[in-house]
């Protein structure tokens, strides 16, 4: 599956139908059915639920419904019967976000068995899938894929296949369990414990993800990683935490030499994916969990050899990597795969960013995050200005935990660089 | 296998464009469409059809481009689905 990079921050979403079929042998309840139905189909796999408004109530519906033809005033004309059938708009705050349309001309049918016309039902379970958020997936069974595949049976008995359920469940988490649900398949064996590495017990206290101060972060695959020593926690595009127990750093990286206990840095570089990790004035490049040949200099990005790394990230207006260390950073240019002349550069210019931070990533929404200690500065997308409510406490919206009471135990956040500028400054001795 | 008639080619490429599998061509670079990655666009849009990846535009490959689909871009980022319009 591919996710869109958006997703709808409520979990109930509202819908009506603008315009119904012109030339179909459907009925209109027929059709509202049909889009209740599809539209149910996404809520049974997630937390989702969707509820249809009238056209007189004051409510401006999130996904409206429109058969429209040719040319319909947005830049994706249909073109008559065949060809494209429909499309919606991915989630978002734009009026036409979650829209979607289905092309009039089309000879819009329901479970037809002579292959005559077009299964309106599949195709809004293929739309609806859009409006909440997944792109087009390649997986044989999915309903995602971009090609038109016929009726899809019977739209009360209807569910996504595995693909699709994975993609909707990143986004928005699976559905609450009922006490009626019977899990129907034995939970997975947890992989056996090699015996080289200590058991998982209590003995062997993990860290504490709300303390905050973790070695690296990164997104990786639309999901943020924290590091922490040998340790690691995952969070999903849905905000949930994979699990509130870290998984072990050696187990997940195959291949991870055994003598590196912390992370500095992590990424995922553009435009290939291979997932780097930095440790020391070295990095380890993975394509998905397994190593991909020895440890390499970090000097081969163009730091002086020795150097080590606090942060990496890779800011996808440019598909450039950025490497900070203290107050500099350095560029290396990924595509001609050799390190930018003019660095290092003084980190002021993303103004209102800390120094030595913990690390630095792009979320799926575009804005970029400097997190050091228990709190984060938010950099909207394409921009080097720290919003000005930064820093935030990282717990509440990053890893389910309390906001951090400032104290000698919470050190209030260190200052960001401060605008150059003239001071007036007494420094007194007891102060 | 037959060389696809330079028809065939313009259309193979137009459509691979709409649908993101290759970038949309820039005004200002003369920039001639690599084969290479030609070919790897083809492959990619042959995962998605289901097709045998041979990274060719073999007849099977288009006649899939005349099949009914939906019209948002298969490969994202490249021409995503966010357009400045009046609901």
């Amino acid at each position: 599956y591919a996710l869109s990079g958006s997703m709808w921050k409520k979990r109930t979403l509202t819908w009506r139908i603008l315009s119904f079929p012109q030339s179909s042998a459907l009925s209109q309840d027929t059709v509202r059915t049909l889009m209740h139905h599809a539209l149910t189909t996404w809520g049974i796999e997630s937390g989702l639920k969707f509820q249809e408004v009238g056209s007189q109530g004051p409510i401006e519906p999130d996904i409206l419904i429109d058969f429209a033809r040719a040319y319909h005033q947005d830049s994706y004309p249909f073109d008559g019967q065949g060809g494209t059938l429909a499309h919606a708009f991915f989630p978002g705050e734009h009026s036409i976000s979650g829209d979607t349309h289905f092309d009039d001309e089309e000879i819009w049918t329901f479970g037809s068995k002579d292959g005559e016309g077009t299964d309106l039902f599949a195709v809004a379970v293929h739309e609806f899938g859009h409006a909440l958020g997944l792109g087009h997936s390649s997986a044989p069974d999915s309903i995602m894929r971009p090609f038109y595949q016929g009726p899809v049976g019977d739209p009360t008995k209807y569910r996504l296949s595995q693909d699709d359920r994975e993609g909707l469940q990143q986004l928005y988490g699976k559905a609450p369990r009922t006490p009626y649900d019977e899990p129907t398949r034995k939970p997975l064996a947890p992989p056996p414990a090699p015996p080289a590495l200590p058991p998982d017990s209590p003995s062997f206290p993990v860290p504490d993800r709300c303390d905050g101060n973790f070695d690296a972060i990164a997104n990786i695959r639309g999901e943020t990683f924290f590091f922490k020593g040998p340790w690691f926690w995952r969070l999903q595009p849905s905000g949930q935490l994979v699990s509130p127990r870290p998984a072990r750093l050696h187990r997940f990286w195959e291949g991870l030499p055994s003598q590196v206990k912390v992370i500095q840095a992590a990424y995922s570089r553009y435009p290939d994916g291979r997932i780097l990790l930095f440790s020391g004035p070295q990095f380890w490049v993975f394509q998905d969990r397994q190593l991909e040949g020895a440890a390499r200099p970090l000097a081969e990005l163009g730091l002086p050899p020795g150097e080590e790394v606090d942060a990496v990230f890779s800011w996808p207006l440019n598909g450039k990597t950025y490497l900070v260390r203290g107050q500099r950073y350095w560029r290396y240019d990924d595509a001609a795969a050799r390190p930018d002349p003019g660095y290092p550069r003084d980190l002021s210019l993303w103004e209102g960013a800390p120094h030595s931070p913990d690390d630095v990533t792009v979320s799926n929404t575009g804005d970029t995050y400097f997190f050091k200690g228990a709190h984060y500065w938010r950099f909207p997308k394409g921009s080097v200005k720290a919003e000005p409510d930064s820093p935030q406490p990282m717990g509440p919206e990053w890893l389910d935990c309390p906001a951090p009471s400032a104290g000698p135990g919470n050190p209030k956040p260190p200052k960001a660089t401060v605008k150059p500028g003239t001071c007036n400054c007494q420094c007194e001795i007891n102060q | 296998a037959q060389e696809p008639a330079a028809q065939d080619v313009s259309l193979g490429v137009d459509w691979l464009t709409r649908y993101g599998y290759l970038p949309p061509p820039h005004p200002a670079q003369a920039q001639l469409q690599s084969p290479v990655k030609l070919r790897d666009a083809i492959k990619v849009m042959q995962r998605f059809a289901g097709l045998p990846e041979t990274g060719l535009l073999d007849p099977v490959t288009m006649a899939t481009m005349h099949k009914p689909r939906c019209s948002l871009p298969d490969v994202l980022g490249v021409a995503g689905l966010v357009r400045r319009r009046r609901r």
